[in-house]
């Protein structure tokens, strides 16, 4: 989902 | 991946074993805000809550431990090593960075993803680390010379995030869902709080002379 792809970064 | 973003965290990774250099290589932390570790390691802790619960992969998860670990490390060694926090200078790290912690968790209520736990949590850390640095430039101001490998330390910490941004950039043009607006603003402010510092860093390296912050 969309939120999961935005923490994948330190 | 991409190469932006590994960049950016080797040049995360390479300001903390500067840092870690200065401070075990030269015994001393002059020059150093207290402040501003104590800031960062708050960050990290705020911002890996999911260590444990969110596997992403063991770059990221061994790359986090880094983080907490030496940043943890870095804050216990200038309030508790005998030798190290003598040379603290306490009466010219006088930001008062409590401001800082209340604004950012304030704006991490308001701003966020989404209200919950984990997410304002992330948005804090995400606004907590665009301001962190400011005790340690005040810092640098007030002390006027700025020895080499502090100065590299900021340096690098400054690069870190301007790599960030152009990972950001990379990923929104190639990636359809990707939207980071909370960490890309955030991420451009944080970058150019460091405008100063790389400006006279830039001028000091071309001229082969000592790096001063004009106070």
């Amino acid at each position: 989902g969309l939120s999961s792809s935005l923490k994948d970064e330190l | 991946m991409n190469i932006f973003r590994f960049a950016g965290d080797m040049m995360h990774l390479t300001s903390i074993l500067v840092l870690l250099l200065k401070i075990y290589a030269t015994k001393s932390c002059s020059g150093i805000s207290l402040k501003t570790q104590e800031l960062y390691a708050l960050v990290f802790l705020a911002r890996y809550l999911d260590l444990f619960t969110d596997f992403i992969s063991v770059y990221n998860t061994i790359m986090k431990l880094v983080f907490i670990v030496s940043s943890t490390a870095i804050v216990w060694c200038m309030k508790r090593d005998r030798v190290v926090r003598r040379s603290y200078d306490k009466q010219l790290d006088t930001f008062r960075h409590y401001f800082l912690l209340a604004a950012s968790f304030a704006l991490a209520l308001l701003v966020n993803e989404k209200f919950t736990f984990q997410e304002i949590f992330w948005a804090f850390s995400i606004y907590l680390e665009a301001v962190a640095i400011l005790p340690q430039l005040v810092l640098l101001q007030r002390s006027g010379n700025v020895d080499n490998l502090t100065g590299q330390y900021v340096f690098f910490l400054g690069a870190y995030r301007a790599f960030y941004i152009l990972n950001w950039i990379y990923r929104y043009f190639t990636e359809t869902h990707f939207s980071r607006w909370i960490a890309c603003i955030s991420g451009l402010v944080q970058t150019a709080l460091y405008a100063d510092f790389f400006y006279y860093y830039y001028i000091s390296w071309k001229n082969n002379t000592k790096l001063k912050l004009p106070a």
